[in-house]
């Protein structure tokens, strides 16, 4: 399930329409210090189904929204899409046929969610469900590595670091 | 279940035993089961020697050597089982230039197997992109994504 | 004592107040008791806003703003008691090229207190020192000190 | 209490004698990755008298001393000696009128420890309290930033953050 591009607005320092294109390869992402890198990170995370606001170094989902800067006010809705090539088969029935598809999760400062599959409503279980298929999901661990994180695997506990291993298999 | 993990680890043993000397350009490395005759609950202990020094405990290792150590354990984990793309916040942060072009090498090789995203603020692994993004906050608190400068690969 | 923590506390903060815009190159930051009406349990919070951002939640700075607000909260609690010297240790590790020369100039002018010991892989802090260091291991496993460059003071 | 001079043998990757002479302003040390900057940082720790091996990424005391490497063979002791200029006179009588104060502490394998002031034997508590005095020692953890560290005072909690500022005052 190739990941085709990622589509960010509203989302924490992104508040204008911002589209990354992804090809094959090796992508590289630099900038300055706190211009908005790992951001797109946590982007990726939230799509995929993070349910923790923690996991995306916030307090409270209501953060992940654009809070406004020295000249622009606050937005009332954060929305990121990943879209990817439908390579695998291993979707539900009624994506089977589409050559790619698109993930959208979208947040209301009310507090509202929505989540999107090429369009259609679903719930927030079947974007988990499309992901834990295609191996990229809260449980494969390493294939992400947030700032800071990478000491984790050689500091962690030997049983910890089981866990890791097994959740691979 | 038994048989799975048993597999699992010496897979992910092997591959971390052949990459940990190409970031390291030499030493070697393994994994070991705490308690091999129960591999239900065992746990995974990390023996890494780096290249002319004596075994010693990994937490000795230099900030370098334990982050280079760290990565050749995601990388080998990452090939037995690889995802459809593998995102890397600054783990190169700590390394020096020399260990730097292995790393990006190392991703350069990784990258035939899965699409590698990697965040970095280092030249060399800057060099070592097929697709390069620049992300900027020319208006304060803004972020605004510019400069898409393409490899090998077309976008 | 009450009258001793209080009195530390507003020299610190208001040596925070004052760096953090020098590091930043502007925005604000203050410290804040947690609970001012108990001076002997109270805690503290950082409140920092880089420049042209939004007052938020520390914990949503990236890794380089929160290792530049660390290092001007330690610098102010060193301004306030100064030791005979300071010792960091990569601290520099995540800061891009603008923010690694302001830190160098912040710990150029911090020795003029006392000495700093500063380890770094970064070329802008090594250009920093008055007396430069060099540490290799041509030999395996086996550390040689070489190499001092002196600056502007004689050794 | 300036520091005038590091000199360390048989600590950790440092097996023969080395000098690191200190001089005002800022003194920089460069290197690759393991080549013994960090160790340098742990050498002044120990000899201010640290007392957990763990403070110094160690299990045990004995893992301090040089432990061989691929052309040599493990050595039987470590010693650490800092010399500082004695300006400010808040010293032990005994050595109050001379210029410099050198501090040496040393371990053998066999775990005996021996701590020296200007070469009279001394306790690791006169050590303890010569730093103490000096506000270089174990209370002053803002004045020693190992590597990895400085994050803490950001993720600390505010008690833990408080403490730090108490212990300043
Ligand atoms: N909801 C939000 N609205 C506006 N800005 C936000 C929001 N959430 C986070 N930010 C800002 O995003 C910035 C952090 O961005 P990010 O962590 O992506 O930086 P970075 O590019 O990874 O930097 P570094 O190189 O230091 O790691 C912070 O300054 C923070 O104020
Ligand atoms: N007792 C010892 N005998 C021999 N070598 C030792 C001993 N203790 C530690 N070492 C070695 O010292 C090395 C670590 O050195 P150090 O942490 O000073 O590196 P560094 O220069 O700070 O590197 P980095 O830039 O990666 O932080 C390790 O490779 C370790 O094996
Ligand atoms: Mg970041
Ligand atoms: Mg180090």
């Amino acid at each position: 399930m190739k990941l085709l591009r990622i589509e960010l607005v509203g989302f924490k320092s992104f508040r204008t329409k911002t589209g990354l294109e992804i090809g094959d390869g090796v992508t590289t992402i630099v900038g300055p210090n706190g211009c908005g890198k790992s951001n797109i990170v946590d982007a990726i995370k939230w799509c995929i189904g993070a349910q923790s606001a923690k996991d995306l170094r916030g307090k409270g989902m209501d953060e992940l929204i654009f809070a406004g800067s020295e000249t622009h006010r606050a937005m009332g809705m954060a929305e990121v899409s990943l879209t990817m090539q439908n390579d695998r088969g291993d979707v539900p029935a009624a994506f089977r046929d589409h050559a790619e598809i698109k993930v959208t999760r979208r947040l209301y400062r009310d507090g509202e969610s929505e989540y999107e599959l090429n369009g259609s409503k679903v719930r927030l279980r079947d974007v988990q469900e499309l992901f834990l298929g295609t191996g990229v999901g809260s449980r494969e661990a390493y294939s992400i590595i947030e700032q800071g994180r990478i000491g984790f695997i050689v500091s962690a506990r030997p049983e910890e670091r089981r866990l890791i291993i097994e959740e691979a298999a | 279940s038994r048989e799975l993990f048993d597999e699992t680890f010496k897979v992910v043993d092997a591959e971390f035993q052949r990459i940990f000397p190409q970031l390291f350009r030499g030493g070697r490395a393994r994994l070991e089961l705490t308690d091999p005759e129960n591999l239900l609950e065992t746990g995974v202990d990390i023996i890494a020697q780096p290249p002319g020094k004596r075994l010693q405990n990994m937490n000795l290792l230099s900030g370098g050597e334990k982050a280079l150590t760290a990565v050749s354990l995601i990388f080998a984990i990452f090939r037995m089982r690889p995802t459809p793309f593998c995102i890397l916040d600054e783990v190169d942060a700590p390394l020096d230039e020399a260990n730097e072009s292995r790393f990006a090498e190392a991703v350069r090789q990784m990258s035939q197997l899965s699409q590698m995203l990697v965040i970095t603020h280092k030249r060399r692994t800057m060099e070592a992109a097929d697709t390069l993004y620049g992300v900027t906050m020319e208006e304060p608190g803004v972020s605004k994504v510019v400069g898409v400068r393409l490899g090998n690969t077309p976008v």
